[in-house]
């Protein structure tokens, strides 16, 4: 464990967290996408199956019941309890373009063809992708509230402080995945035109809107 | 084949 790989846990813990108390605080999954959660749900489940066959740390074990619980809890929210504020005319991505190539991709590009290992991957992959529905969303409706900005600000730094993890690992431990970071790479790479919005608007306390 | 790399992250 290193600085930035606990940063980065951390940054995706609040993501998580604020997304489920906006939610729940508000009564309202409105500029939500249902479409990312449902893909974060699935990213969860494939990549943490190792819960049950390979032990890492306690500490390990319970950030994945966590992410896996806390998705499904944002699901349960979205789909049903608070089913009338989703946004679904805004929530139009066909995700059916993103699964396709990255199980496609999974099965052609992997480290060991094995069913763990290529649902690991394939949650690696998917992962990289997923927040496109939200930022799609976010595009059309062309602004998102500011408590949805925290929320993809701490889910886009968590991928972003892996890069350092990974480059400090490199250094320091010789570890290397090329999968995690050329997919992390991807990831990041898809949140850059965000996070300048961020930065130069929601930061200086004006609301994430895009120009017409 | 390369075995692949050990799990640690989330």
């Amino acid at each position: 464990m290193n600085i930035f790989r606990l940063a980065g846990d951390i940054a995706h813990l609040l993501a998580v967290i604020i997304l489920l108390l906006k939610i729940w605080k508000s009564r309202s999954c409105a500029g939500i996408s249902g479409r990312s959660q449902l893909l974060f749900a699935i990213v969860y489940t494939t990549r943490y199956l190792d819960l049950l066959t390979n032990f890492v740390s306690i500490y390990n074990s319970v950030m994945k019941v966590v992410f896996i619980a806390a998705s499904y809890a944002t699901l349960y929210l979205m789909y049903m309890k608070f089913k009338a504020t989703y946004d679904h005319n805004h929530d139009t991505f066909r995700i059916e373009f993103l699964l396709i190539p990255v199980t496609a991709l999974a099965l052609l590009v992997n480290h060991e063809f094995s069913v763990l290992e290529i649902l690991w991957t394939f949650s690696i992959y998917l992962e990289s992708v997923a927040i496109l529905p939200q930022l799609f969303m976010v595009s059309k409706t062309g602004e998102a509230e500011s408590i949805t900005s925290h929320y993809l600000f701490a889910l886009g730094s968590y991928r972003a402080l892996y890069l350092l993890n990974w480059i400090y690992r490199y250094y320091f431990e010789g570890f290397f995945d090329p999968i995690a970071v050329v997919a992390g790479v991807v990831q990041t790479v898809l949140y850059c035109d965000f996070f300048y919005l961020y930065i130069t608007k929601v930061l200086k306390g004006k609301k994430l809107s895009l120009p017409a | 084949p390369v075995k692949a790399p050990l799990k640690d992250e989330l």
